[in-house]
């Protein structure tokens, strides 16, 4: 634990003062070592020990404080500044319904959260619409629809390509009133062309609110990558983690924050539809010091 | 780094920095450069091609012991396909009966998912997409049900191999990992012997977790075989070299994206090689 390993190399005492020169640069590797084994993408990680190393310089104890718990407050100060910052509420259109399109990498969650964010939406007082653009993946369209009758949420798929699937669920949800359109995309490597643009021609023709990128918190180094490549590409503004049910450290949150620069919203947290919570940056950050 | 590797520790950084963009955990890391520092003292390294040949032979030197084949050797031969959630199994359970039909053996699958919506569906799909028969009960009933019933079908008609899919569960969840002992259990009781193969099958873009899940499944149930999907993607699946590293389980196949075909068996010297493309 990257608590008691700065604890070995700054002593046990409580001590008066500031942070010495010596003290920095001996912790800094060790912090270094506890963001890589958290899955915090190498380059992200770089920057962060830079400007942690600001922060530490001439900083002082707070009394009552060991050195190591203050160094420790500094790095879970820096890292909910990091994952922080902008609203996790959906952004709802001023002439709704409003669109949320849900994309990300072949397997990271985006049919069941796209079914939790639906129910999510029900329990506060929305009227949502699950629509099925997933037409590759067998039996896809069948599993958003079972997930849809389980919660008793509208769903809407017509056999055409997936923009003309999104633009006749959004025209459906028009017809009833309803003020919210979740459409499900099929899961595409961010270097596979032809489906990046798939991601575009849906975008343009049903313009959503919001854009939002999926990514399993057990991802390595790659979300960064990513993440920067689906934000470059088609636009996202927010992004959901999923799996933090399990033991992984969850990095990929600070590599996917600070590439993608845009809100992390919710956390899926189980299999079951109502397993979505807001997302917390204080929690995670202490997840990834470990 | 530069052509003539002046061997500083801005390249030893930069070396750093590539292997752990691949993945590859920090501990293994760590070994292979302090094992290039030494080396680099005492003269054998001298320019870039020879960092990237001895990094090379370090990583296939762990790889290689870990290459292995399925072992089919009884009738009909069980395999049974775990792994957390969306890794790949549905997917390379299909991809792996493919390849077992095409050397004209009888494969029989079953639909071992009985929690997640629509996972009996998309077995089926592909099953019909490849002439194989898929065993299924209705959505909720007992795994170990459907389990028993498709290995007494497959030893009833005389099928070859019986592949079974189980719903995705993260290795920290006890009773879910319970679920699958008694899966287990229910394959013994039947056939008097350990199934065939219980393969793990990993995403190639997760990162330190991988290795938790291998031991976690390795303790739970024991696993005979890894399958590492999705290297078609840009991760280069470093992980891999963390578990060989650490555990003596057997790497079988890769994944290789989507379509039925796309299944390789795993040869150290092309994923090394891959690893510096
Ligand atoms: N434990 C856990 N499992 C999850 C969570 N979110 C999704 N899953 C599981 O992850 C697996 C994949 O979920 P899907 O919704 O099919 O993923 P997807 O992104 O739509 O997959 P593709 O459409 O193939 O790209 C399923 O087994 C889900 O039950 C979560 O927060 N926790
Ligand atoms: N690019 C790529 N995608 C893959 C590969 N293997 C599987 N997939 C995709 O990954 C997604 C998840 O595959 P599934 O077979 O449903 O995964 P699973 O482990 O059975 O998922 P759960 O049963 O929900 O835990 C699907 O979109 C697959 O097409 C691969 O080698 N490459
Ligand atoms: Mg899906
Ligand atoms: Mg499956």
């Amino acid at each position: 634990v990257l608590s008691d390993r700065l604890r070995s190399i700054l002593g046990k005492a409580s001590r008066k003062g500031r942070l010495s020169v010596s003290d920095i640069d001996n912790v800094l590797s060790e912090i270094k070592v506890a963001l890589i084994e958290a899955d915090v993408n190498i380059k992200v990680v770089r920057e962060f020990i830079e400007e942690l190393k600001v922060d530490l310089v001439g900083r002082e104890i707070a009394s009552g404080l060991k050195p190591h718990e203050e160094v420790v407050r500094a790095v879970y100060e820096k890292l909910v500044e990091y994952l922080g910052g902008g609203g996790s509420d959906l952004v709802v259109s001023p002439s709704p319904p409003t669109v949320v399109m849900m994309v990300g990498l072949q397997g990271s969650g985006k049919t069941t959260t796209c079914a939790k964010l639906a129910n999510f939406l029900k329990n506060s007082g929305r009227h949502p619409v699950l629509v099925a653009c997933d037409v590759y993946r067998p039996a896809a369209i069948i599993q958003l629809k079972v997930l849809a009758e389980t919660i008793n949420v509208d769903f809407f798929h017509k056999d055409a390509p997936p923009p003309e699937i999104a633009k006749g669920g959004v025209l459906y949800a028009k017809e009833r009133g309803r003020d919210f359109v979740i459409l499900d995309t099929a899961g595409r490597l961010h270097m596979d062309e032809f489906m990046m643009q798939e991601l575009v021609n849906i975008r343009d023709v049903v313009k959503p609110t919001e854009i939002v990128l999926v990514v399993d918190a057990m991802t390595g180094q790659e979300a960064a990558n990513v993440a920067k490549v689906f934000k470059e590409r088609v636009g996202l503004t927010g992004v959901i983690l999923t799996k933090m049910d399990g033991d992984a450290r969850g990095g990929a949150a600070l590599s996917v924050r600070k590439v993608a620069g845009v809100p992390i919203k919710f956390v899926g947290v189980g299999e079951k539809v109502d397993h979505l919570e807001r997302f917390h940056p204080d929690r995670v950050a202490g997840r990834i010091i470990g | 780094f530069g052509e003539r590797a002046e061997i500083d520790s801005d390249t030893i950084d930069q070396i750093e920095e590539m292997l752990i963009s691949f993945d590859i955990s920090y501990n293994v890391v760590n070994k292979i450069i302090n094992e290039l520092k030494k080396d680099i003292n005492s003269k054998n390294v001298k320019t870039k091609e020879d960092i990237k040949k001895f990094i090379k032979d370090k990583i296939y030197g762990i790889l290689k012991p870990r290459e292995g084949k399925l072992n089919l050797k009884n009738k009909p031969s069980i395999i049974l396909v775990v792994g957390v959630n969306g890794t790949g199994k549905t997917t390379t359970i299909a991809k792996l009966g493919y390849l077992l039909k095409k050397q004209n053996l009888e494969v029989l699958f079953s639909a071992g998912d009985t929690f997640r919506a629509a996972a009996i569906e998309q077995l089926e799909a592909w099953g019909n997409r490849i002439g194989i028969t898929t065993i299924k009960q209705k959505q909720g009933s007992d795994p170990g049900g459907v389990v028993y019933d498709s290995i007494n079908i497959a030893i009833s008609k005389n099928y070859d191999v019986v592949i079974i899919d189980t719903a995705g569960r993260l290795h920290t969840k006890e009773n879910l990992m319970e679920e699958l002992k008694k899966i287990r259990r229910v394959i013994e009781k039947l056939t008097n012997r350990e199934p065939d193969e219980i393969l793990l099958v990993l995403d190639a873009l997760t990162g330190h977790n991988a290795i938790n899940q291998a031991k976690y499944f390795k303790e739970a149930i024991n696993i005979t075989g890894i399958i590492l999907t999705k290297l078609d993607s840009t991760a280069k699946g470093g992980i891999i070299v963390s578990i060989a590293d650490k555990f003596d389980i057997p790497i079988k196949f890769i994944g290789t994206g989507e379509k039925i075909e796309d299944l390789e068996p795993f040869d150290a010297h092309k994923f090394v090689d891959a690893l510096f493309d």
